[in-house]
């Protein structure tokens, strides 16, 4: 599972 | 998806349109540079994740807002500085520091350093044009580019929006952003003024000024 912490929104 | 490549492209479009108004007319007259030094801070501590960043799209406008912004405010404090008027620029930014330093220190998702500092720049971002239409509330108008920046600016974090619906319909695992949507809505509602002025008068063509 990608860490979906990382933000994909600038 | 295309509002927020759209809204991104906006955002980058509104750098330019300023970079081109201060080195086209040789002056940064009409611009706030409290509200540069804001959104300076706003990507500064945004994109502290700028060396893990994984999308090559997301690293390269990371990269050109900050680099651009950081050229945008050395010619406002150096090259073009006798062009700026202090004392039009007036905002008392610490309500601003201190709003945006509250709500990270609330709600952050985590209390880790990357995610208040974050919560901190998406709460700085909403409030930091602030400045810019407090002093085009007092000088009146403003030329047009300033107007088409602060349009251009405006739309960024509005297609932000649509983006958001159209994930929340088409992406099962996506989970809403509480934070940058409340935020962006409360961003793009400061816009709406300034919004309804841009569109009856600068589409016609008349020179952007305040009723």
């Amino acid at each position: 599972r990608r860490e979906k912490d990382e933000k994909d929104e600038l | 998806n295309i509002f927020r490549v759209l809204g991104d492209f906006s955002h980058l479009a509104s750098i330019f349109i300023l970079l081109h108004k201060i080195q086209q007319l040789k002056s940064c007259s009409g611009i706030s540079f409290k509200s540069q030094v804001l959104y300076m801070l706003v990507y500064i501590t945004r994109y502290l994740d700028l060396p893990w960043t994984s999308s090559p799209y997301n690293f390269i406008f990371k990269v050109l807002f900050i680099s651009s912004e950081l050229y945008i405010i050395y010619l406002m404090a150096r090259a073009y500085k006798p062009t700026n008027d202090p004392n039009l620029d007036t905002f008392h930014v610490e309500f601003l520091l201190g709003f945006a330093g509250l709500l990270a220190l609330l709600f952050p998702y985590k209390y880790t350093i990357l995610e208040v500092f974050w919560a901190f720049s998406i709460w700085l971002e909403s409030v930091a044009i602030l400045p810019q239409l407090f002093m085009l509330q007092r000088t009146g108008e403003a030329e047009a580019m300033t107007a088409h920046y602060i349009a251009a600016l405006g739309m960024y974090r509005a297609l932000y929006i649509p983006n958001w619906i159209y994930r929340y319909f088409s992406e099962p695992t996506h989970k809403v952003d509480t934070i940058a949507v409340t935020a962006g809505i409360l961003q793009t509602i400061l816009y709406s003024d300034f919004f309804w002025i841009y569109y009856t008068k600068v589409m016609r063509g008349e020179k952007f000024k305040l009723p």
